[in-house]
């Protein structure tokens, strides 16, 4: 079965691009297929997957009801990773999809012919800085959530946010099975005290949750997409390619241990 | 008369938070008044110059027309620097607002009596990291924008899109007069070679606008926060300090030029 996962903070700047490109790029590199949605108007990860921003590419009409999903998924330059692009129109369905009846379930909706179809293990969404209607459709939409949380503090100051607006889905029946996949700990600097003050708070707060893999700070991640590359394709023996690999496997772990 | 500057930026994670805390700061310590407006449900700022997060003192029912502005302005531990705080219930603002008649001028006319007053020199207003309500609201109660940009590639995917919500808000007449003030280059980092090229690039296409003032990564700009201080009054001597000390002096210098 497709096993869908939403990877959302509201908080800005925090790798979730970088997470959804490399993770998916490792899924794909131990076989897994992977489709991933961008859902952020920005569209980083789409051009991090090496393919141009492209008007009437994106779920735009389709969380609209006024067309399908096929023809919408794209190869990337990733082997089994395939992607839903976005583009700059996609802004526009934070307003348009508001005003919708139903209007959490839009994504849901959306891609329920791609999960019916089987043809990948994990669907990967990438969300933009904020808890509007799109991130909040892609948390209706997900079986669970991976949070990226950088090692700064006021990484912990939207974390009780974010775990209270997933109680209220569940509660509220949007999506009663929701849960955290895992909290993966990004930008370690170990050069700082501050670093493993926020690794200690979150393993506090969250415990077993927290992945043992901990993203370090490493500049090829953001050298990368400048080439539109994941990052064991620009240079596949970086700190960041190690750690990202070992993420894909814990990740696996965790999906086979349901 | 009150110069009211918004610092936005729709990619998240650049600095817009640090920029308002220590620019703000730096503009107290040479003598100038300020107002700083935290437009952000993450209340970073408010958290960052040493207030807590409290129902019910942002400009949230100010917004919805439901209270004055009167009795919302704060101290902060910086001096002559002032604060409109934020809280949680501002992320309500978007969906809200958005829905109101007129919806663009929301806190043009929530602030317009304490802009009558002319008690402070400047106005600076912390935007969330999507071109939503809030941050329209605040492009449009704006005189200019002062935008930050990381140090990093996706930085330039972001540009044409805020320079293109600046022309339409002057052609659409709901803000026109409105200019960049600058564009300030932050978490520069001089053992990579991504860092200059980005502002080479940035330069390229804003030239002038873009200030001398290069922001350094510099860990005292991210430890500063978890003290509820500016990094003028973590650490005085610091690069980050000394950084935003420039800026502020930059910034008078524009303002004065104009
Ligand atoms: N581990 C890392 N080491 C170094 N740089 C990183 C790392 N992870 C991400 N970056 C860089 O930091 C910046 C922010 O990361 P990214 O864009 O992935 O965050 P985001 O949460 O998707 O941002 P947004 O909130 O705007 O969507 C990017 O320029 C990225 O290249
Ligand atoms: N020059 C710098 N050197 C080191 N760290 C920095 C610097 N500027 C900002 N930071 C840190 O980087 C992180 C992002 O900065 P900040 O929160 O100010 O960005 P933002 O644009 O306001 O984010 P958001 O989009 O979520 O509102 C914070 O943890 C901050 O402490
Ligand atoms: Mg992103
Ligand atoms: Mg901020």
């Amino acid at each position: 079965a497709t096993r869908i996962i939403a990877v959302a903070n509201q908080k800005g700047g925090v790798g979730k691009t970088t997470t959804v490109i490399n993770l998916s790029a490792c899924l794909g590199e131990s076989g897994k297929r992977v489709l991933v949605i961008d859902l952020d108007p920005q569209a980083n990860t789409t051009s991090g997957l090496g393919l141009p921003r492209q008007t009437g590419t994106s779920l735009y009409r389709v969380l609209l009801r006024e067309r399908s999903v096929h023809g919408l998924i794209q190869d990337t330059v990733a082997p089994n990773v395939q992607i839903i692009p976005s583009e700059l129109d996609l802004a526009g369905a934070e307003i348009d999809v508001a005003r919708m009846d139903g209007y959490l379930h839009g994504l849901n909706m959306a891609i329920a012919p791609v999960v019916r179809n089987g043809g990948f293990d994990f669907i990967l969404i990438d969300c933009p800085p904020s808890l509007g209607v799109l991130t909040m459709n892609a948390l209706t939409a997900a079986h669970s959530l991976l949070l990226p949380i950088q090692c700064e503090y006021y990484a912990l100051e939207g974390l009780s946010v974010i775990a209270h607006i997933i109680q209220q889905l569940r509660e509220g029946r949007a999506n009663a099975t929701i849960d955290i996949q895992g909290i993966v700990m990004t930008m370690y600097d170990a050069r700082t005290r501050l670093s493993p003050d926020v690794v200690a708070e979150v393993k506090l707060h969250f415990g077993e949750k927290v992945y043992k893999t901990v993203i370090p700070r490493n500049i090829r991640l953001s050298e990368a997409p400048s080439f539109g590359k994941p990052v064991i394709q620009y240079d596949p023996h970086c700190t960041g390619s190690t750690a990202y690999r070992e993420l894909a496997k814990e990740v696996i772990e965790r999906e086979n241990a349901r």
